[in-house]
C-alpha cells in the first residue's frame, strides 16, 4: 500500500508544471524515504531529478517500494480538477496497475476521487556523480526566469560567465547583443532578494536558451535558485521546495563544433 | 555549436 497526503494541491500543480514541458512521461519511484523522479527530457539533452521526502508530506505511508510509471499530459488534467486548497491524497495499491488521486475540500464536504492507469516505462537511471563546483551562484528565482527569458531573443545560446565580482549573463544574434551582469547583493531586506556567490575558479559556459527556460517553469516553487557550474560538466539549476525536496535540472554546456 | 546529450556525462546505473 503506498499513500501520500499533501495538505495543499498546489504544490503539487507546481512540481508538474515545472516538469510537463520537458517531460511527455515520467516514473514516479516510491520508497519509505520519499518519492523520487528522474528522467532525460524528449530529445536526452537535460535531465530532470525530483526529490520529495516523505518527511515533507502531511502522511506517508509505503510498505513496499513501488514506481508509478504516468503519463505527465493525464496528470496534469486530473490536478486541474483540484482546487488549489484542496488536501491531495495519492494512493496505489502494491502491484497496481493504477494510482488513485483524492481531492478534499477543506470543509471536507466535497471528496473528489480519479484513477489513472500507470504505465510500464522502460527508463534508464544515470548515476550522478558528487561534483564540488567551480561556481555556485544563488539569485532571485523571478530574476533568473526574466534574464533567461530576455537574452532567448538575441540567440539561441547564453553565455554565463561567474566571476567572484558577480555573474555575467551575455547572448548574441543578428539584433545585437545583450549583457547582463549582477552583483553580488551586500544587504538585502529578504533573503530572497540576495544574489550571492561562491567562487572557486572563475568559469564561462555556453548553454541553450530553451532549456534554461523550461527549467524557469520551476520558479513558483522558491524564492531563489541556484546555478552550479563547472568547466566541461552539466550545470545544475536547483530550485528548493520548502520542508518538501528540491528539483534540480542537469544541462551539458554547448562545445565548439 | 554543438549540444552534447545529457546522457554522456552520467553513467547508466
Amino acid at each position: 500500500m503506498f499513500e501520500a497526503r499533501l495538505i495543499s494541491a498546489t504544490i503539487l500543480k507546481k512540481i508538474l508544471d515545472a516538469i510537463k514541458d520537458l517531460l511527455n512521461e515520467g516514473t514516479f519511484d516510491c520508497s519509505d524515504s520519499g518519492i523520487q523522479l528522474q528522467a532525460m527530457d524528449n530529445s536526452h539533452v537535460s535531465l530532470v531529478s525530483l526529490t520529495l521526502r516523505s518527511d515533507g508530506f502531511d502522511k506517508f505511508r509505503c510498505d513496499r517500494n513501488i514506481s508509478m510509471g504516468m503519463n505527465l499530459g493525464s496528470m496534469a488534467k486530473i490536478l486541474k480538477c483540484a482546487n488549489n486548497d484542496d488536501t491531495v491524497t495519492i494512493k496505489a495499491q502494491d502491484n497496481a496497475d493504477t494510482v488513485t488521486f483524492m481531492f478534499e475540500s477543506p470543509n471536507h464536504e466535497k471528496v473528489s476521487d480519479y484513477e489513472m492507469k500507470l504505465m510500464n516505462l522502460d527508463q534508464e537511471h544515470l548515476g550522478i556523480p558528487e561534483t564540488d563546483y567551480s561556481c555556485v551562484v544563488r539569485m532571485p528565482s523571478m530574476e533568473f526566469a526574466r534574464i533567461c527569458r530576455d537574452l532567448a531573443q538575441f540567440s539561441e545560446s547564453m553565455l554565463i560567465c561567474c566571476t567572484k565580482e558577480g555573474v555575467k549573463f551575455s547572448a548574441s544574434g543578428d539584433v545585437g547583443s545583450a549583457n547582463v551582469k549582477l552583483a553580488q547583493t551586500s544587504s538585502v531586506d529578504k533573503e530572497e532578494e540576495a544574489v550571492s556567490i561562491e567562487m572557486q575558479e572563475p568559469v564561462t559556459l555556453t548553454f541553450a536558451c530553451r532549456y534554461l527556460n523550461a527549467f524557469t517553469k520551476a520558479s513558483p516553487l522558491s524564492g531563489q535558485v541556484q546555478l552550479s557550474m563547472s568547466a566541461d560538466v552539466p550545470l545544475v539549476v536547483e530550485y528548493r521546495i520548502q520542508d518538501l525536496g528540491h528539483i534540480r535540472y542537469y544541462l551539458a554546456p554547448k562545445i565548439e563544433d | 555549436m554543438a549540444q552534447p546529450s545529457i546522457a554522456a556525462f552520467f553513467n547508466t546505473r
